[in-house]
C-alpha cells in the first residue's frame, strides 16, 4: 500500500489509588479493564474510520506512580513474538494473561494493528548479582497486535525516567515488524532522547515510521512534547505516530502524526479532561515520496559565512539548569550571531511589528541539565516572559510579535538536528516553514 | 510570513558522541 491511515489516541488514564501495599490481582484487573473499556471505544473509532493502525500511550492501563511491590499485581509474562501467538484465539496458553488476550481481540475484532504499553515480568535466577529481590525483572513493555489479533512485537524500554518499578534490558532492543503499509520501529517516551534505540532504527534498520508511546511531562521553552516530537521526526526524516497521555494536573498533553516534511495533525489540550483521536493518511514509505525532505548539512551555511556582528551586551542565562548565552533583538531586523563555546548561531530576521515584548537569540553547548548525560547543542531565538532579560529561557505560553522573516543556523559538530517551530499558545505552524539543506531554518515565502 | 506570533524558533542538536559513559539506560533509572 502506498498509503495507509495511521490513528493515535490521547488517553486521560484512569489512575488507581496510591498504595502503600500491592492491591489483589482482581483489583489491578478491574482496574486495568476500565481503561481499557475507554481505549477499546477509540480503537473502534478508529477501525470504523478506516485506520489500519493505531497507538496507545505508555502507563494508559494503570499510570505510573508504583514502587517494585505494587506494580506486581498489574503485570503478565509477555511471550516473545516468534511463539506466534494469537492470545485472542489461545488465551491459555502461556498462563494467567486476560490482558493480553483481550488486547489481542480487540485488534482481530476490529481489524486494526493495536499497539499497547503494559508491564512485562521474567523470572530470573536469583543467584544473579542483577536478579531484583522478588526473582522477577519487570519491565516498561509495548506490544503490537496484528489485525488478526497476534503479538508481532514486544519492546522492554531501555530509557527509564524515573520509574523505579521497572527495570531496564540489559541491551537497547531493536525491534521492527514489517506490514503491507511500511516497516515499523517501536520505542518509549524518554528514549526519543538517545541514541539507541530511536536513532538506530532510522539510521541503520531504515523503518519508514515509528510507533511512539509516551507519558511526556510538557517543558517549555524546548522540550514540549508537540514540539519536540515533530522536530524529531522532520530531524530523522521519518513518520512519527505520537500518543501521550492526557493528565493536565502533571502538564501530559500532545499527541500527534508528524512526516518528514512537516507535523500532519497535532492536539494540544491544556484545559479539558478529555481524550482525543486523531486520525491521518500517510506515505507508507516517505523515503519514496516526491516530498521526502532532502539530507541537511546543519552547519554548512552557518561555518561558510561570516559572523554577524557579535553585540557587545550578550548575557548569560539560564534554561532550567542550562546556561545559555544571549543577544537581545534590539531592532525590528536584524542579523545577528551569538557563540558558547565552539558553537555560533546565526539569526536574520524582520518582525512585523515590535511589539513590548523582548526576544533573544541564544546559544548552548554541553551536558545538560542536573543528569549530565545527555549533550545538547541549541540555537535558539525565543520570546522572554517579560521585557526584564533576567526571565529570557523561563517558559512563555503566549506572545503577540510576528516575524515575517526568520532564518537561524548553528554551527553544529552533529548531524542530528532537530527543527522546532513553535507559536502562541503553544501550537505548531505546519507548512509554514523549511529546513534548507545547508542547515538554515526558514519560514516559507 | 508566519500567520501567527512566535514563541520560539529552535535548532536542537544531540551530539551523541559526546554523551557521558554513564548513559546506557540499561545501568540506572533516572531521577
Amino acid at each position: 500500500l502506498d498509503t495507509f491511515i495511521a490513528a493515535v489516541y490521547e488517553h486521560p488514564v484512569l489512575r488507581p489509588k496510591a498504595t502503600e501495599t500491592p492491591v489483589s490481582r482482581d483489583d489491578a484487573l478491574l482496574h486495568m479493564n476500565k481503561n481499557i473499556d475507554i481505549l477499546e471505544r477509540a480503537i473502534q473509532q478508529a477501525a470504523a474510520q478506516g485506520a489500519q493502525i493505531i497507538v496507545t500511550p505508555e502507563d494508559a492501563l494503570y499510570g505510573w506512580k508504583f514502587t517494585r511491590e505494587t506494580i506486581f499485581p498489574y503485570l503478565e509474562d509477555i511471550q516473545d513474538p516468534r511463539v506466534a501467538w494469537i492470545p485472542c484465539q489461545d488465551p491459555h496458553r502461556f498462563g494467567d494473561t486476560p490482558v493480553q488476550a483481550r488486547l489481542s481481540c480487540l485488534a482481530k475484532n476490529n481489524s486494526i494493528y493495536v499497539l499497547a504499553n503494559i508491564g512485562d515480568k521474567k523470572p530470573c535466577n536469583s543467584h544473579k548479582s542483577t536478579c531484583p529481590p522478588n526473582g522477577y525483572y519487570q519491565y516498561n513493555t509495548n506490544v503490537v497486535y496484528d489485525a488478526k489479533g497476534q503479538l508481532v512485537a514486544r519492546y522492554h524500554k531501555y530509557n527509564l525516567y524515573s520509574e523505579p518499578q521497572f527495570d531496564a534490558p540489559e541491551n537497547p532492543e531493536l525491534v521492527t515488524f514489517n506490514t503491507a503499509f511500511g516497516k515499523f520501529g517501536i520505542f518509549t517516551c524518554f528514549d526519543i532522547l538517545f541514541h539507541d534505540p530511536a536513532v538506530t532504527l532510522v539510521k541503520d534498520l531504515q523503518v519508514d515510521t515509528i510507533l511512539f508511546p509516551t507519558a511526556w511531562i510538557n517543558v517549555l521553552p524546548l522540550l514540549t512534547a508537540i514540539e519536540f516530537h515533530s522536530a524529531w521526526a522532520m530531524g530523522m526524516r521519518v513518520n512519527l505516530l505520537a500518543a501521550n497521555i492526557h493528565h493536565v494536573q502533571q502538564n501530559m498533553t500532545g499527541s500527534g502524526i508528524y512526516a518528514p516534511d512537516s507535523p500532519k495533525i497535532f492536539h494540544y489540550d491544556m484545559k479539558t479532561s478529555e481524550g482525543k483521536l486523531l486520525l491521518w493518511e500517510l506515505n507508507s514509505h516517505p523515503r519514496n515520496s516526491p516530498d521526502y525532505p532532502a539530507a541537511v548539512d546543519w552547519s554548512a551555511y552557518a561555518t561558510t559565512i561570516k559572523p554577524f556582528p557579535v553585540q557587545k551586551n550578550t548575557f548569560s542565562g539560564f534554561m532550567s539548569r542550562d546556561e545559555f548565552n544571549f543577544t537581545e533583538l534590539f531592532e525590528n531586523a536584524g542579523n545577528l550571531s551569538v557563540c558558547h563555546k565552539d558553537l555560533c548561531c546565526h539569526l536574520s530576521y524582520r518582525m512585523l511589528r515590535k511589539g513590548n515584548e523582548v526576544y533573544v537569540l541564544g546559544a548552548f553547548t554541553g551536558l545538560h541539565g542536573r543528569r549530565r548525560r545527555e549533550y545538547w547543542q541549541v540555537c535558539t531565538m525565543l520570546k522572554c516572559k517579560t521585557t526584564n532579560v533576567t526571565t529570557c529561557g523561563q517558559p512563555v505560553e503566549t506572545a503577540l510579535t510576528r516575524f515575517d522573516v526568520f532564518s537561524l543556523s548553528g554551527t553544529f559538530r552533529t548531524k542530528y538536528v532537530f527543527p522546532e517551530v513553535l507559536l502562541t499558545k503553544v501550537k505548531l505552524s505546519p507548512g509554514k516553514f523549511e529546513v534548507l539543506k545547508d542547515g538554515r531554518l526558514v519560514n516559507k515565502n | 510570513g508566519l500567520s501567527e506570533p512566535i514563541l520560539t524558533v529552535s535548532l536542537f542538536g544531540r551530539w551523541y558522541t559526546k554523551d557521558s559513559p554513564s548513559s546506557s539506560g540499561g545501568i540506572r533509572n533516572l531521577e
